[in-house]
């Protein structure tokens, strides 16, 4: 594992901290609210333990700094450099130093003051960097959302430091999907403006005709508002907006927003009974506008162009898509065809012939 | 030289002074007797992998908008 030049670590488990002064944006009960949370994001996957201390200087100071504080680091102004941390040692050595003129928050407003502190404390406990984009020791500020989990490449590095918690039950990690990866399913997938992006956790992996590769990438990039985990999603082209589902939640995109209005809960805006809580995945058929939402092994039908349910649905999914067997997991169109995916095997189903004419593994979208 | 192939001054600057500032690429270039082209090419390419942008050892549009991202500064080690 990547750790920092030379290993540096702590060698006691117990580790002291103080505070040396404030950001003006936040009060101070939220400033140590979010140090003591970050704290605990590590203390939760390690042996080590934290304790504030008010009367001496901690192990790992925190402080505020603008411009240039003689640690030969000087900070930037608003923006870019955000905060840096000196590896484990006495003095300096694992003190955190923030940029006095960000704006701190303590939402998913640039920048999160606990995502930062938590990044950073990954430097005063001797982590350096990860390639894994999915990470917190991602080197550049992501995205803060309030289900924050620690990756496992992240509890990976800090145990082969500290070792593994001592608590009965070892916590495990969000990790980040590879599209060649051969048993990789997904939680939706999507047309978007004649390119393909198929979702994963809190992930997005997009494929276009230009770019030999597929992009992974995490959705709050491009849609700060939408959660992770998605549903199922799909795309109305024809007023160009791309639908997003999760539990009995639509929402409902354009470009990089999120229209006004939504999330919207999809009884109200399509029409379901009460009891569907949930859509497994949707597609609309663009030459139709006639919408199929799948919900375990049957499936509604919805028109675009009247904004309402069809009539005598829900139907047997297997009856009307022969070969679709399986409950449908996510489903998009490309030219004559519907691709349904069922965990990692996806089928073509021919909507001129309506029957399945292949059946593949699912990364073959990605020039594996 | 890759970098200077765009014509643009402010991007050699930006990614000279990314890499000066994240890559200690002033520090290597004082204790390596290779070219300051060299050098920046081969920060320019260890930049790129981290982050999983295409390794072209180019401070081309991509890496160039990854360069101007908020991020974190981990100061190095030396005193």
């Amino acid at each position: 594992y990547a750790i920092t030049y030379n290993n540096p670590r702590w060698t006691k488990t117990h580790l002291t901290y103080s505070i040396l002064n404030y950001t003006p944006y936040l009060p101070r009960a939220v400033v140590e609210n979010a140090i003591e949370r970050a704290f605990k994001v590590w203390s939760d996957v390690t042996p080590l333990t934290f304790e504030r201390v008010f009367e001496e200087e901690g192990d790992i100071v925190f402080s505020f700094h603008r411009g240039d504080h003689g640690d030969n680091n000087p900070f930037d102004g608003p923006n870019y450099g955000l905060a840096h941390t000196f590896p484990p040692g006495p003095r300096l050595g694992g003190d955190v130093h923030y940029d006095l003129d960000e704006t701190w928050t303590d939402n998913s407003e640039n920048f999160n003051l606990f995502y930062v502190t938590a990044h950073e404390l990954g430097h005063s406990l001797g982590l350096t960097h990860s390639r894994d984009i999915g990470a917190l020791m991602f080197p550049s500020y992501t995205w803060y959302t309030e289900d924050f989990v620690l990756n496992q490449d992240d509890i990976n590095r800090i145990q082969a430091l500290y070792g593994p918690s001592p608590n009965p039950i070892q916590p495990t990690g969000a990790t980040t999907p590879h599209p060649c990866d051969s048993h990789l399913t997904f939680d939706a997938i999507t047309t978007f403006r004649g390119e393909v992006m198929f979702f994963k956790g809190r992930f997005y992996i997009r494929v276009n005709n230009f770019m030999p590769e597929a992009e992974l990438n995490l959705i709050g990039i491009l849609w700060p508002n939408l959660p992770g985990k998605l549903d199922a999603a799909y795309e109305v082209s024809m007023i160009d907006q791309v639908r997003y589902f999760k539990g009995n939640k639509v929402w409902a995109v354009r470009e990089q927003s999120v229209l006004r209005g939504f999330p919207r809960d999809i009884h109200s805006f399509f029409g379901f009974p009460s009891n569907v809580t949930h859509i497994d995945a949707a597609v609309s058929e663009e030459e139709t506008g006639k919408t199929y939402f799948f919900v375990d092994h049957m499936y509604w039908r919805y028109d675009e162009n009247t904004r309402s349910m069809d009539s005598g649905y829900p139907r047997l999914t297997a009856e009307d898509f022969p070969g679709i067997n399986d409950k449908v997991d996510d489903v998009f169109q490309k030219g004559e065809n519907f691709y349904f995916f069922h965990q990692s095997v996806q089928h073509r189903f021919n909507l001129r012939i309506r029957r399945v004419d292949d059946s593949r593994d699912s990364s073959t979208w990605f020039n594996c | 030289f890759p970098v200077f192939q765009d014509g643009l001054r402010q991007n050699v600057e930006t990614a000279w002074k990314y890499l000066e500032k994240y890559y200690n690429l002033g520090k290597d270039l004082q204790a390596k007797n290779v070219t300051s082209k060299e050098v920046m090419a081969e920060k320019l390419r260890q930049m790129q992998q981290l982050f999983g942008l295409k390794v072209t050892g180019n401070s081309d549009p991509e890496t160039l908008r990854a360069m101007s991202k908020p991020r974190c500064g981990v100061p190095d080690v030396a005193p």
